[in-house]
């Protein structure tokens, strides 16, 4: 998987 | 969003609402870590302001000014309101002792060197540690309060939950954001003295109490 760079979590 | 993160989520917004009503309650912060209290107002700063540039969800925008709102009023209940009732000479782990090696990994392990990219990654290695000054705490006083236990246990729960999220996230969506998952191991993993005692006194009716 890739990292998320969104930062979509709390 | 899955169910797992949502009750997530839920369990850190009940954890604040059983502090505040604690203190609102009891018209005391007595046996309450100013320090951990302090380093969250940091972690909420230092992730959150981000809701200024980046829109994820009315959800997510929304947990994020309560967080740091709640988080900062909590700090003047402690240092203001009842400040008499705040005890510094039992609070006494140093926090120099978490802010600098957090500030050293964050510029080490990072997913972009900018300083935005940084302070998240401060903050989510800051928030895995920011309880220890609370948990030294209570070792040192050897006992708490039923409703501080069920504080502490609702955030411990919290990052548990974020556990099983990212399992769920790296089968449904193929992502896996390395930081926040080893950060998140060891928070929970701070928690688990103080799980094994509240499930097997606290919830069983008895009173919170570490061997001496």
């Amino acid at each position: 998987g890739s990292p998320p760079s969104s930062h979509d979590e709390l | 969003m899955n169910l797992f993160r949502l009750l997530g989520d839920l369990s850190h917004l009940a954890s604040i609402l059983v502090l505040l009503h604690k203190i609102q309650t009891s018209r005391s912060c007595r046996g309450i870590s100013f320090k951990t209290q302090a380093l969250y107002v940091a972690v909420f700063v230092a992730r959150y302001l981000d809701l200024f540039w980046r829109y994820i969800s009315l959800y997510n925008s929304a947990m994020k000014v309560f967080f740091i709102g709640s988080s900062c009023y909590i700090l003047y209940l402690m240092k203001y309101r009842y400040r008499p009732t705040n005890d510094p000479s039992i609070d006494t782990f140093r926090i120099e002792y978490l802010l600098v090696p957090c500030a050293i990994l964050s510029l080490i392990f990072n997913y972009n060197f900018m300083p935005t990219e940084i302070l998240w990654s401060f903050s989510i290695f800051l928030e895995s540690v920011a309880i220890l000054p609370q948990l030294f705490m209570l070792q040192r006083t050897g006992e708490a309060e039923a409703i501080t236990t069920h504080y502490l246990a609702a955030l411990g729960i919290y990052r548990a939950l974020y556990i099983p999220n990212w399992i769920y996230r790296y089968f449904t969506e193929g992502v896996i954001d390395p930081i926040a998952v080893t950060a998140g191991i060891v928070q929970t993993g701070l928690y688990l003295d103080f799980f094994y005692v509240y499930f097997t006194k606290v919830l069983q009716g008895q009173k919170f109490e570490l061997p001496a």
